[in-house]
C-alpha cells in the first residue's frame, strides 16, 4: 500500500545516490589515469633530451 | 605508477561495495517496517 | 509512525553514503599529494646528479 510506494521510493532514490557516485568515481579515476600518462610522457621527452645532449 | 592505478581500482571497488552494503540495510530496514505496520 | 520510521532509515542511509564518500574523497587527495610529493623530490635527486656530471 502507501508504505511500499514510500519504501520503493527511498530504494530508488538511494538507488540514483549510488549512480552518481558511480559516475564520480569512475571520472576521478579517468583523471588519475590521465595525470599518470602525462607525467609518462614528460619524463621520456625528458630523458630523450638528455641523451641528445 | 602501475600501483597507484591498482590501488586507484582497488580502493573504487571498496567504496562500492561499501555502498551497495548501505542500500542493502536500508531495503531490509524498510521491509521491517512495512511488515510491522501492515 | 511507519512513515516516520521509513524516514529515518533512508536519513541514515544517506548520511552513512556520504560519510563513506567524504573519507573516500579525502584518501584520493591524500595519495594525490602524495605522489606529487615523491615526484618533485625525484626530479630534485635527478637534477643534483646531473649538476654534479
Amino acid at each position: 500500500k502507501a508504505l511500499e510506494e514510500m519504501r520503493s521510493h527511498y530504494i530508488k532514490a538511494v538507488g540514483k545516490i549510488k549512480g552518481d557516485m558511480l559516475r564520480y568515481i569512475h571520472e576521478s579515476k579517468e583523471r588519475a589515469a590521465e595525470m599518470i600518462r602525462t607525467e609518462v610522457l614528460r619524463e621520456r621527452q625528458e630523458t630523450a633530451r638528455r641523451m641528445r645532449k | 605508477a602501475a600501483r597507484f592505478l591498482e590501488e586507484e581500482e582497488l580502493r573504487s571497488q571498496q567504496i562500492l561495495e561499501q555502498l551497495d552494503a548501505h542500500i542493502e540495510v536500508l531495503k531490509m530496514e524498510s521491509e521491517r517496517t512495512v511488515k510491522q505496520f501492515t
